[in-house]
């Protein structure tokens, strides 16, 4: 562990609760997209089946709990509590053409072809792109709530510091590893345009509202 | 062969 990916991961943990602290404060889920949410739920479960048979630490096994847990609990403020202010209409992204990519990738580029790594690597590709749905809702109504755009700030920083994390762990220890180093760079990537807005204008305390 | 993988990172 290092304070890289301590900081990631409880940037991590506080955007799940900034997510669930707006849809009750609002007690709406509007802006957010279920789609988006599902495919973390799809994501955490299939990276932490391993919580069955591998043990890392305390640490470790609590987040797994907790990353599962909470996730699926979004996924039911969105689809049975707050659905009558969820808008499909508006989360329109097909996200078949981001789960079978990521399945065949997997299959292809993997550490080892057995079932519980092909999962692992999924997973991994998988959450590298699971905000899409999410960005496309918001390019599609061109503004987010600014609570929603604290969230996936605190998401994109989770991510973004895991990049330093990775370089400390290859000078310390020798560590590499480039499937989580690829995706997590393309993952960081894809919060570029969106954090350009959120320091522009949300953080000088304008709304956040993208150009037509 | 990395037969083995540990993954201890969330």
């Amino acid at each position: 562990m290092n304070v890289f990916r301590l900081l990631g991961d409880l940037a991590h943990l506080a955007s799940i609760f900034i997510l669930v602290h707006k849809m009750h404060i609002t007690r709406s889920c509007r802006g957010i997209s279920f789609k988006t949410q599902a495919l973390y739920v799809l994501v955490f479960l299939t990276r932490y089946l391993d919580l069955f048979w591998a043990w890392i630490s305390w640490y470790n096994f609590l987040m797994k709990i907790f990353f599962i847990s909470s996730s699926c609990y979004i996924l039911y403020l969105v689809h049975y509590r707050f659905r009558p202010t969820y808008d499909p209409s508006l989360d329109t992204f097909k996200v078949e053409y981001l789960v079978g990519p990521c399945f065949v990738l997997a299959l292809i580029f993997n550490y080892h072809f057995d079932f519980s790594e092909i999962l692992w690597t999924f997973s991994i590709y998988l959450e590298a792109v699971a905000i899409f749905p999410q960005l496309f809702m918001m390019q599609r109504t061109g503004e987010a709530e600014t609570i929603t755009t604290h969230y996936l700030a605190a998401l994109g920083v989770y991510r973004a510091l895991y990049i330093p994390n990775w370089i400390y762990r290859y000078y310390t220890e020798g560590t590499v590893d480039p499937i989580a180093i690829v995706a997590g760079i393309v993952q960081t990537g894809l919060y570029l345009d969106f954090f350009y807005v959120y320091v522009t204008k949300v953080l000088q305390g304008q709304k956040f509202e993208l150009p037509a | 062969d990395e037969g083995n993988v540990v993954h201890d990172e969330l």
